[in-house]
């Protein structure tokens, strides 16, 4: 998630 | 969460449903490629491993179990509802789904973040999922034949991507460090793929005609 938040999205 | 996140998640959940409604309603699965299905299985479980070790939230669990719920309940309808099952046009449906896993694990493998099991593996799912609708588009030029409900799937699909497009762009002046080319790429390569789709979906319902794919 620290990673640019990429993760947040599906 | 922007608003274009938001209307993309909704249009991507509204796709899904509107293929189960077609499916319970009518009894029948006419011009719905398995192959796609099963391929969104697979990106969606490639993809939501992370519901086993990480938690982001409430809406993007239930977004994801939701995914992957509907996803395996499509293709057991397909596959095994006694009813459903004779309406699969089989015959057509016959895209080699090898020739899109195959160059997308592979790329997966070569172009990744981290060469972790779970990065490489989710990386993989966006490669395929910019590729998976192959097998529907191609179905929906062979059948010629395409209902309303049909339609409205694959524009609900591609708009979805579309639409995280605009996400992206409006995320990457609004939040820091935020850049992520593989998806982005992907997705883009993903829109591109429905552009030809969109033309005659646009031409059908600017008509009010029944969508026709040339062949």
């Amino acid at each position: 998630l620290s990673k640019s938040g990429r993760k947040d999205e599906l | 969460m922007n608003l274009f996140r938001l209307t993309g998640d909704m249009m991507h959940l509204f796709s899904i449903l509107v293929i189960l409604l077609k499916i319970r309603a009518t009894k029948s699965c006419r011009g719905i490629s398995l192959k796609t299905q099963e391929l969104y299985a697979l990106v969606f479980v490639c993809r939501y491993l992370d519901l086993l070790y990480s938690f982001v939230s409430v809406y993007n669990s239930v977004m994801k179990v939701t995914f992957l719920a509907t996803a395996f309940s499509i293709i057991r309808y397909m596959r095994y509802d006694k009813v459903v099952r004779q309406t699969y046009d089989r015959e057509q449906d016959t895209f080699r789904y090898g020739f899109l896993v195959a160059p997308c694990f592979v790329l997966a493998l070569l172009i990744n973040h981290k060469f972790t099991l779970t990065e490489v593996l989710w990386t993989f799912s966006i490669y395929l999922e910019a590729v998976a609708i192959l097998p529907q588009l191609v179905l929906m030029q062979r059948t010629q034949n395409i209902d309303n409900l049909t339609a409205h799937y694959v524009a609900l699909l591609g708009g979805y991507r579309a639409l995280y497009i605009v996400n992206w762009v409006y995320r990457y002046f609004t939040e820091r460090h935020y850049k992520q080319w593989i998806v982005w790429i992907s997705g883009l390569i993903q829109t591109a793929i429905y552009a030809d789709f969109f033309y005659f979906y646009t031409i059908a319902w600017k008509s009010n005609k029944r969508l026709q794919l040339p062949a």
